[in-house]
């Protein structure tokens, strides 16, 4: 479909929050290459789910969102304060 | 541990409370970070001291929202708190989010203030996020029962890469904090406080007490339940896992199943056409359905109509058939209706009087195709559910392919 379902995109506003603050993701806000920002989330996504044993897919799953949601700590798991 | 593995060059740490939450009484926050450095000083040899004014190593606050740093809080839930690795200035701080509700209890209406806090000191220290799954440093908050809480070995493992283990001279063996004194050095020593049991001791880190070997022929079982066609072992932490599909017995642990459950069950039974199975420790019971626990639990054993004078349940067994429920306390037994969920009148019998050959107390129970099993010692006996009639003397483990 040419528009993502209204909850569809608030999963992945979330996510890429989520992967921001806790996995060093920085979406580029004025690529012009849609498809490698992606691609770097996929990545991320994949650090993530291996970080906490879920199954490795890149894809934003229920599992993947459900642990997004879990209260946690503000550290982030793999990159350092900046 | 963070990059290039930041931690406090000297033993003796000092930190400082610098406002409260008005979730808790004042002497609930002492108690719960005091309690959370206790942790982290029982397993090196670093000292905690709480000092009262000026500059502390590690400052302790409550914020909400924006609170000066560049990590802004995020209303309740999602992030909890934070906190800095070792180093000046904001080095060590941690910082807890006021929109969270705070809670010196385990349960499922706020967080606990001790765990996030000893997970958050953890990092004042020098710890990053572990991924090990049920260790302390894990990010994801689960709430458990803190009742002598100890420090995952992984926890372990990572503080004494940074700062070793105890000195032998300076450790003491697990004992309740003070909470009432004006300034707290943790671990105490003041020996004029400490009763004989408390004095120091030489202690090597927490270690759990180790899964016994399946084919240990002295092996015991606090407790043993159906789940959804498999059977579960327990004993301390431990759970042996026997399935009908598999020929192999797995081993877990009850927290990577329950993790807010607490080890060391009294008994357990399941009641298979509600897919229940209910847990019970002291005088507490938890009702779980697969993964989940039941809201509304524990709850008092009294609760199922045992007189107050019961104070916890040795073994429990259900009997499929009759929808009845045993629950085993010293020589005697209760039997439960499940269908009215009361307690049948002319209870409590002897069990000497209706299983006999049975000693007791019973440590735990088991319905398995048209039999009781009754587990004592390291001994089971298998009991015809019909004829209530002794069938066989077996070791306990003999379910393990021995």
């Amino acid at each position: 479909l040419p528009v993502a379902p209204k909850k569809e995109k608030e999963d992945v506003q979330f996510a890429k929050k989520y992967l921001e603050n806790f996995y060093d993701f920085k979406e580029e806000k004025h690529s012009l290459f849609k498809a490698k920002d992606l691609s770097l989330m996929a990545d991320k996504i994949r650090e993530m789910q291996s970080f906490f044993g879920l199954k490795v897919t890149g894809e934003l799953n229920h599992e993947t969102m459900d642990m997004m949601k879990q209260p946690r700590c503000g550290i982030p798991d793999i990159r350092s304060y900046s | 541990t963070f990059p290039h593995s930041p931690t406090w060059q000297k033993e003796d740490v000092t930190y400082r409370i610098l406002n409260y939450t008005p979730d808790m009484l004042q002497a609930d926050v002492e108690e719960a970070i005091a309690r959370a450095f206790q942790l982290w000083s029982s397993v090196t040899p670093l000292k905690f001291t709480r000092v009262y004014g000026g500059q502390a190593d590690i400052m302790i606050s409550f914020a909400a929202g924006f609170h000066g740093d560049f990590y802004s809080f995020d209303g309740p839930g999602g992030t909890l708190a934070h906190a800095y690795p070792p180093s000046s200035g904001i080095g060590g701080d941690a910082h807890f989010d006021e929109d969270e509700n705070w809670t010196k209890f385990t349960t499922y209406g706020g967080y606990n203030l001790f765990l996030v806090a000893a997970h958050e000191l953890g990092h004042s220290l020098g710890l990053s996020h572990s991924n090990v799954f049920g260790a302390l440093m894990y990010p994801i908050y689960m709430a458990r029962d803190t009742r002598d809480y100890q420090l995952h070995q992984d926890d372990i493992d990572g503080i004494q890469a940074l700062y070793g283990p105890p000195r032998e001279s300076s450790t003491l063996p697990t004992k309740p904090f003070p909470t009432q004194e004006p300034t707290e050095t943790i671990p105490a020593e003041a020996p004029t406080q400490m009763s004989p049991r408390e004095e120091p001791t030489e202690t090597t880190p927490f270690k759990p007490p180790q899964r016994p070997e399946d084919c240990d022929p002295h092996l015991t079982f606090d407790a043993i339940t159906t789940l959804r066609g498999e059977t579960l072992f327990f004993k301390d932490s431990y759970v042996w896992r026997k399935s009908p599909y598999f020929s192999e017995i797995e081993h877990d642990t009850i927290f990577s199943f329950w993790p807010s459950l607490i080890a060391g069950f009294d008994a357990a039974y399941e009641v298979d056409k509600r897919d229940r199975v209910l847990f019970f420790k002291d005088d507490q019971y938890w009702a779980v359905s697969g993964y989940n626990i039941e809201p509304g639990f524990p709850k008092p054993i009294h609760s199922l109509g045992f007189p107050t004078s019961v104070r916890k349940i040795d073994a429990a067994v259900h009997d499929q058939n009759t929808k009845r429920t045993y629950f085993f306390v010293g020589h005697k037994y209760w039997s439960f209706n499940e269908n009215t969920h009361s307690m049948e009148r002319g209870y409590p019998r002897k069990i000497a009087a209706d299983f006999p050959g049975i000693g007791y107390p019973i440590d735990a129970a088991l319905q398995k195709n048209g039999y009781f099993y009754f587990f004592r010692g390291s001994n089971q006996y298998e009991v015809d559910i019909k004829r209530k009639k002794l069938i066989r003397i077996m070791k306990s483990n003999s379910w393990f392919n021995c």
